[in-house]
């Protein structure tokens, strides 16, 4: 009755977002930015495997390229997982002329992925 | 290297992935690049360096609170005496601009030759602001804490007229002109000392008193504790194109506009209380401040942040 489980190769992830806590400590910036101690920036990583899923958000171009990867993967590699949506963070810090700045700067942290 | 935007072990693990590509550039201004770029994200010139007992103003801190849409913590229980109404200016103000900047006044300006002693000059040197962000709104913030003695007096005794005057013109420009304060060494204090000195001694056809203009009058009640908002977008628009010698800042009793107020400084908090031994830290939270509101073209804004559940 021995049964030999099938091996299988581990499933690479497909695109989706990652967690990245951004500590304004780790990069030695504690001391100039007041708030916040630091933010979810997450990142983006995985696949962008055939065929490409819907939540993917695959461009035109992403899906073309796909396409010729599958003729001859020496023309061009698969699409690339990449941010598609970043958000604004406000941030309070002391600036080089001792004025305490309240600022939002955008495309800081990533809202979603997609293959590009 | 603790002046630098890149901490050491990065910085030298960037030297090896730039030492793999194999350019002509040297590994290290590849480095120096990249730290520029973190800078110019910034809208820094170098990395900052405040001293580490550096405070905060609590104003700023209650901006930030109210822009991340954050109100569990209401100021008003962090801080006795804060005025729970304070808040982000009106959201079309908000919605334009992506930048608020505190600036303190310069104490060392604070008195104005020809103007009476109660009236208090502030003068912010809001030359640093950067050429790339159009400025959109200013205010002035004034602290008023309660005189407690004032609590049971009737009501006509207890109000007080804050007056906000914009100093337009010095007798003599050429002296005092403070455009760049920030230069002025203890060599021109001093010969600006003797200059006036002379002038008075030897009589002066000019007129001594500066020219003001009123831009703004309040009437309150000192029994309470609150901070007073004064919008002076329009001065601090000038200053930014012109000279800027400040504004002034008197506070009279009501109906009798030529009497000073007592309790002015415990009252309307515009200079140090040298009585005060929790002094120079509370006065850094309550002193006169200038905040001003910019923009750099970048498509965010400091409106009211909507808490969303990830």
């Amino acid at each position: 009755k021995a049964h030999r489980k099938k091996e299988r190769k581990p499933r690479r992830k497909s695109c989706q977002r990652q967690d990245l806590y951004v500590d304004f400590s780790d990069v030695n910036w504690d001391d100039w930015i007041v708030a916040p101690h630091g933010y979810h920036a997450f990142y983006c990583n995985g696949e962008c495997p055939f065929p490409l899923a819907e939540y993917m958000n695959a461009t035109n171009h992403a899906i073309v390229q796909t396409l010729v990867n599958s003729v001859d993967p020496s023309l061009t590699p698969k699409p690339c997982c990449v941010p598609t949506e970043l958000s604004p963070i406000a941030m309070l810090y002391v600036d080089e002329c001792e004025l305490v700045v309240l600022k939002t700067y955008q495309q800081m942290a990533v809202e979603g992925c997609g293959c590009r | 290297r603790a002046s630098a935007m890149i901490p050491e072990i990065g910085r030298n693990n960037l030297i090896e992935q730039a030492a793999k590509y194999g350019t002509n550039t040297r590994e290290d201004e590849i480095v120096n690049e990249f730290e520029k770029k973190l800078l110019n994200m910034f809208g820094l010139t170098r990395r900052p360096t405040p001293n580490e007992d550096m405070p905060i103003p609590r104003i700023m801190q209650h901006l930030y609170k109210a822009h991340m849409g954050d109100t569990s913590d209401g100021p008003h229980d962090l801080y006795p005496g804060w005025e729970p109404g304070f808040d982000l200016p009106s959201d079309d103000i908000a919605s334009t601009v992506n930048t608020a900047r505190s600036f303190h006044h310069k104490d060392e300006f604070e008195r104005i030759e020809g103007l009476p002693d109660h009236h208090i000059r502030l003068l912010f040197n809001i030359s640093t602001l950067p050429p790339n962000e159009n400025l959109k709104y200013a205010e002035l913030l004034l602290h008023r804490e309660e005189i407690k003695q004032h609590v049971s007096l009737p009501d006509e005794d207890r109000m007080q007229r804050i007056n906000i005057y914009e100093v337009i013109k010095f007798p003599d420009d050429d002296v005092t002109d403070t455009s760049s304060f920030d230069d002025v060494t203890e060599e021109q204090n001093r010969i600006l000392e003797i200059v006036n000195k002379r002038r008075n001694k030897f009589g002066s056809q000019k007129m001594r008193e500066p020219i003001t203009r009123l831009v703004a009058t309040r009437l309150v009640d000192t029994s309470n504790t609150t901070w007073e908002r004064f919008d002076v977008s329009a001065e601090t628009q000038k200053w930014l194109k012109d000279k800027n010698h400040g504004l002034v800042v008197e506070i009279v009793r009501d109906g009798d506009e030529s009497t000073p107020a007592p309790d002015v400084t415990s009252h309307v908090r515009l200079r140090r209380d040298v009585r005060n031994e929790n002094e120079p830290r509370e006065w850094h939270h309550k002193r006169p401040l200038l905040l001003t509101y910019t923009h750099d073209g970048k498509e965010t804004n400091l409106s009211r942040r909507s808490r969303k559940k990830r």
